[in-house]
This record gives C-alpha cells, sequence and structure tokens, in this order.
C-alpha cells in the first residue's frame, strides 16, 4: 500500500521544501523506494537533486499532455531507492490550463495510478499557495503534512489550510489524513519561537510531531551541492532531526 | 507625484512583507504621507499594523464590489503619516471573480486612482505568486522593490518575476520601473550567503541596493506587537537598515 504524503502550507519559506527533499532521502535511506513529486513552478525541489540540463519533460507534460505518460518524467537521482519528478515554470500555466475541466482536481492522481504501485512512499512538494495546483496534490494524497515555522505569521494562515483540507476531504479525497505538523526553523534561544511553538502544540496537540526541525546552516547549504542532508553533513543537527522526523512518520503510517 | 512601489518575488519567505511594513514605517517616519496596501490574501502586512476585531470590509470589496469605494477600506494606523488598506482570505478569490474581464488586471490601479493623490508613497505588498494579484499590483506600480533572500534557491525564481515584468511593461504599465533589488535575512558569517550576494550583485549590478537587510530577531518579533521596528527596537541593526534603504529609495525616484 503506498503511502503518499502531501507537504503543503500557503505561508511561503517555511520549510515545505527542505522538508520533502530531506525526508524523501531519509526514507530512500531505510530502502524504502521513494517518489519525490515536485509540483512546485519554482522547481526548488528538482533543484535540490538534478542538474537543469538533464531535464528534458516535466510534470507539466505529464499532467497536461496526451502523449506523455507519468513514467516518462521519472529521473533516477544520485540516491539509492530515490526517484524525482522534476518541474518547470511551465507548471504555473496549469491553473489556467485546466479551467473548466471536470476532472481538474484529479489529474495528479490520474496520472500517478499508472507508477504508483511501484513505489512505498511518494512525496509531493508544494507551491506556497492553495490553488488548483495544490488542491491536485491533495487529492493525489493519502496524508498531510503541514510544516509550520515557530514565527509571529506562522499560526495566521493555517485556518485556510485547514479549511481548504476540509473541502478536499469532503468530496474528492474522504480518505485524507493529517500524518502530522512539523515544527520548523525553530530557534529554541528566541522567546518568539518558544512562544510560538507552543501555541502551535496548544493548537494541533498529538498532531504535532515530537521532532522538532532547528535552524541550522547544513539546512541551507546542502542543496546547493546537490546532496540531502545526510551525506552533506551526516552528523548535524539536521540530519538527526530529519531521520528522527522519517522513524515518526513510518510510526504513524 | 504619488510613488507607488509594489514589493513582489514569488519565492517564499523571503522578507517581502518585512520590507512592506517598514519601509512604509521609515517613510512615514520621514513625514511623508504613506499608504500601505495588502495585496496578500495572508494578510500579514495588515495584522503587522491593525488589529484583527477592527477590520470590516477590506481590499477585496474595494476591488470587486461596486459601491465600496476604495476611501471607505482606509485605516488609519497608530503611526502619524501612515494609513493602512487591510486583506483578508477572501482576496483569493480575486482570480476565479475577475476572470475574463477585460480590465482585470486594471481592478487595482483603477480603484487606487481615487485616493492616489491624497498620499507621497504608496507601498504594496503581495503574495507568494505570479498570478492575477501580483500583476494586479505590477500594473498600478511605478517602481517595483525586489527582495531576495541570500540564499541557494534565491536566484533561481528571479527569471520567472523578470519575465512578468516584461509582460506587463510591453502592455499595461510601460512606465514600470525596477527601482532595486534588496538582499534581505543576510548572515554575513555564512560563505552561503556571501557567495550568492555576490551573485545578486553580479546579475543585477548598479540595481542592489547598497543598504542589505541581515537577519536580526527584532525583525522577527517587531509585528507580533503591533510595532514597526523604529519603536519596537530603534536602536537594532534592523531599523538602522530599513531607515538606510528607505534613503537610498527616496534619492531613486
Ligand atoms: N531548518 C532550517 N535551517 C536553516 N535554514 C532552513 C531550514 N529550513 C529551511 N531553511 C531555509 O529557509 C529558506 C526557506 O525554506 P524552503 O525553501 O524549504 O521553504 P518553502 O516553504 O519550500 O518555500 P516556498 O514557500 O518558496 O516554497 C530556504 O533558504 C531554506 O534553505
Ligand atoms: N531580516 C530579517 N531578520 C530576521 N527575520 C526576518 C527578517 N526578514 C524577515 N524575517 C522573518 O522571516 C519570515 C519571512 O519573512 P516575511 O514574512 O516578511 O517574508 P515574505 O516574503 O513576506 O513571505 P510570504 O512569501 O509568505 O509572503 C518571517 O517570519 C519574518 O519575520
Ligand atoms: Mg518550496
Ligand atoms: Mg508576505
Amino acid at each position: 500500500m503506498t503511502i503518499v504524503i502531501t507537504i503543503a502550507n500557503q505561508k511561503g519559506g517555511v520549510g515545505k521544501t527542505t522538508t520533502a527533499i530531506n525526508l524523501a532521502a531519509a526514507l530512500a535511506a531505510k530502502k524504502k523506494k521513494t517518489l519525490l513529486v515536485d509540483m512546485d513552478p519554482q522547481g526548488n525541489s528538482t533543484i535540490s537533486f538534478l542538474q537543469d540540463e538533464s531535464i528534458d519533460k516535466s510534470i507539466y507534460d505529464a499532467l497536461t499532455g496526451t502523449t506523455t505518460q507519468l513514467k516518462e518524467v521519472v529521473h533516477k537521482a544520485d540516491l539509492d531507492h530515490l526517484w524525482i519528478v522534476p518541474s518547470r515554470i511551465s507548471l504555473a500555466k496549469l491553473e489556467s490550463k485546466l479551467i473548466g475541466d471536470f476532472d481538474a482536481h484529479f489529474r495528479l492522481r490520474d496520472r500517478l495510478e499508472s507508477v504508483r504501485a511501484e513505489y512505498d512512499f511518494i512525496i509531493i512538494d508544494t507551491p506556497p499557495t492553495l490553488g488548483l495546483i495544490t488542491v491536485n496534490a491533495l487529492v493525489a494524497a493519502s496524508h498531510l503534512l503541514i510544516p509550520i515555522q515557530s514565527s509571529y505569521y506562522a499560526l495566521e494562515g493555517t485556518d485556510d489550510l485547514l479549511e481548504t483540507l476540509d473541502k478536499v476531504k469532503s468530496r474528492p479525497n474522504p480518505d485524507l489524513q493529517v500524518i502530522g505538523v512539523l515544527i520548523t526553523l525553530h530557534d529554541k534561544r528566541t522567546t518568539l519561537s518558544r512562544d510560538v511553538a507552543q501555541k502551535i502544540q496548544e493548537a494541533f496537540g498529538d498532531k504535532v510531531f515530537k521532532t522538532v526541525i532547528s535552524r541550522s546552516i547544513r539546512l541551507e547549504e546542502s542543496p546547493a551541492y546537490k546532496e540531502s542532508i545526510f551525506s552533506f553533513a551526516p552528523h548535524s543537527s539536521g540530519a538527526f532531526e530529519y531521520y528522527s522526523l522519517s522513524e515518526e512518520v513510518m510510526a504513524r503510517v
């Protein structure tokens, strides 16, 4: 039974991509066959593993084309057990391309069907919006992971995300579950970070992962070398914390 | 002649809101009549100055309603010379509401016309996307300010923003100028930050402001107290840097 985890939060810069790339790498290290699908037109997950020149077709072609199968846009990463579906800026046109289509919300779910069974985990990175792209990722997923930065603007936007989640659960994807809320970019030295982390715990209770991802320069640097935190800085706090997150994720599915 | 500055970059979490609120406050401190327009459905600029309960109608009502004038949604901030046009999540519906409208791109510009002359500066905060909301802000503006975080993913997305800028300049708003590129969240102790800052200088040359905004906890904390950096921590690096930015902005208009 393939687990499909969408990582979403419309607040920008909260660690969606950093979580997607390192959780996918941690699961691959545990010898789970993992597919990382980049549904963000910015393509940050894509450039964390693949060289730009190696990419020809992307997720946009598989979602809108009539001849391109999803299989054709899957790239093998340098890591064992990890494959990547890249994204390019053309994906930003998805919403206007699919306007009015009855199955617009189901495109990703339908196209993933042909490869889904080959993987133990599918991780989907999303852009900082709640439009058709993110809705597609929520309809295709079995689980939703919500990264929240422990900072002032963080809690403001979660109501809207939960409202979108309810809409998705009520009709296109009733089985969608929140696998957990992840506190990211945490700086335990500041009262603001501690205060907001406390508020996140109060708002989401047991849903909050015990693992908290602290701010660490190694996590910021590793994508520049096309590496996950595990090969770039295996003994760093980031490596330990994302490994611990992967243990919690596996315990919850 | 009113200067209208839109702050945009579709990369999330790069300091658009932090720049909008503190640049607006700095200009107000220089006794320039300043209007801060929040065009982000997340409403982060709004909650940095206004109490949620005090807001009835928002920018969405003025942009889509037939009876609500823009004047009616202008709120006075606690700061002299500063007024705020608040945003609420309803603004996320703007794109689907205006689809097919010939003047969809000009809505903000048209509605601002009735108040524009009352202000010396209008600062517009935008969401992390390049959709109709941000295009409206670009069509309404005389200048574009681009904040870029000195971090790995930062430079990837700027091509798309510049492409959107060219499209806006070619038809709806030929006079739009880039007033400058601002390096934000800079940490001079790390090689990554220094390397990316160098790349930003090489890519944008003279457009880059001499002022660089360093990472500082005071900038993260001040909105939680509904204050700008100038009243919250007047002697902090953030206050000095955003004041220095306001000097450069005024020298360039
Ligand atoms: N734990 C961390 N420690 C230090 N830096 C981090 C951490 N997590 C993320 N970052 C950095 O913060 C910035 C934002 O993170 P990231 O790009 O992963 O967020 P995002 O939510 O995917 O952004 P977007 O909304 O644009 O998609 C990046 O520069 C990233 O390298
Ligand atoms: N110079 C700085 N020093 C420390 N923290 C900062 C600085 N600038 C911004 N921040 C913090 O970084 C986070 C992102 O900043 P901000 O919300 O202003 O970015 P944004 O581009 O408006 O995000 P979005 O894309 O979601 O609109 C916030 O928590 C903010 O408080
Ligand atoms: Mg991202
Ligand atoms: Mg913002």
